[in-house]
Formats: structure tokens, sequence, C-alpha cells
């Protein structure tokens, strides 16, 4: 009885099974062990602890840890599923599992409302949709109008708040991306699909071959 | 325009989760 531990692997804090991981997610087992190898580089880029922190994921999207930027922001909040303010192994096999090509649609139209439901209420109100919008153009340095930028929202609400509440919710939200699915686009990164094989530094030699599972 | 804001906010960069995968030496 008793936990087994290897003398040549030291795995870092909050580390899953492959086998636990690959069941749950897209990712077959030595996809998993490929982004297990990215993860240990990542999650050592500044803190040597083995977890992501926000300041060294903002370091791998913008090669900048200084960086700030609302949606990275909300991408490290839903990656940190325990709200604890780093991304363990786990959290992050899991989290990128709903980006991958194979995932499902519910899943992807899921995530999107809750990256967009800024202030977790349930519902993405109005003004986050403007929040947003504001965001996006201060980041793109583009300038618009107050009342450009109210015209956009205005009539995105009308589209998606069917209901006329005032607030979309997710059955609304579902409706609106059904009829308009490039609003999930960025919910699916191409690379994830044969990870092994885009990546192959990434790769380390399998000690489960997938074949066996 | 067709375009809608949640298409305009997709954009962002900070969606672009292919950085994790480039090499950042």
């Amino acid at each position: 009885m008793g936990c087994f531990c290897s003398k040549n692997t030291r795995h870092t804090p909050g580390y899953e099974e492959p086998t636990v991981l690959a069941a749950e997610t897209p990712f077959t087992v030595s996809e998993v062990e490929a982004l297990y190898e990215l993860f240990k580089k990542l999650s050592s880029s500044i803190i040597d602890d083995g977890l992501i922190h926000k300041e060294e994921l903002q370091l791998a999207l913008f090669k900048n840890r200084n960086k700030r930027n609302l949606f990275a922001d909300r991408i490290f909040d839903l990656f940190d599923m325990k709200c604890n303010g780093v991304i363990e192994f786990g959290e992050f096999v899991r989290s990128l599992g709903v980006f991958h090509p194979n995932a499902p649609v519910a899943d992807k139209i899921a995530f999107a409302f809750r990256l967009y439901d800024l202030r977790h209420t349930g519902y993405i109100e109005r003004e986050e949709l403007k929040e947003m919008v504001l965001a996006i153009l201060h980041e793109s340095e583009l300038i618009l109008s107050d009342d450009i930028v109210e015209i956009i929202v205005d009539k995105t609400f009308n589209e998606a708040d069917t209901k006329g509440d005032g607030r979309i919710d997710q059955e609304e939200w579902k409706e609106f991306v059904s009829k308009n699915p490039s609003l999930i686009k960025n919910m699916t990164l191409p690379y994830l699909k044969d990870i092994t094989i885009a990546f192959p530094s990434f790769v380390v030699s399998s000690e489960v071959e997938d074949s066996e599972m | 325009t067709n375009l809608n804001a949640f298409d305009i906010i997709s954009l962002s960069s900070g969606f672009d989760l292919s950085g994790l995968f480039v090499e950042n030496d």
C-alpha cells in the first residue's frame, strides 16, 4: 500500500496522471505528456514552482510579462478553476481541452459565455459588453466615438437579447451563437490537434503507449 | 457592417493562445 513515487520522476504540485486527464479530455495520453513538457516550461519561466502564474501566462502570450489585457486576464481566471491565483497542470489540460478541435461545441459555447460574463452574474450584461468593446478598441488603438460604440452594443443586444430583459442569458447566448458560429472561432486552437506532431520538441518518451490504453 | 460586438471582441490578442506554443527564448 502507499503511494508510488518514482525516483526519477519529480512532478509539479497539482500534477495529475496523464491517463486520468486523457480520459476526461480530447487529448491522448502521449499528447497530455507532451502538454506536461510545455506546462513545465511555462510554469518555470519566471517563478520556478511548477505552477503558472498570471505573469507567466502574459509572458507566454505576449512575450511581455507586464502586458495587461482584459481578455488574457479572463482566460487566466477561467483556467484557474480553483481560483487560487495559479494554474495547475490538471487545470491547464482540462481548460486547453475545450480549445481542442474535437471538443464538444457545447463546451466551447459555455466557456465563451463564462469568458464574457465578466462579473460572474450568470448573464452577459450590457455594460460588460460595452466594457469589452472599449477594451478591444483600446488594445487596437482605435478611436470610436461613444455614440458609435453605443450603436454597436445596442445592435448586438437587440439581436442577442431576445427576451428583452437587458441581459443575455445562457439560452440566448446558445441561440445567438447558432446564428453566428464565428463567435466561437477563437475557441478552437488547430495546434492542439496532434500536438505531438505539431510540436515535436515537447514530446518525451511515453511511459504508456496510447495503443495499450 | 454585419459585424456584431462579439465578433469585434473576439479579435483581441488576449484570445490568441497560439503564443503558448512558441518558444520564449
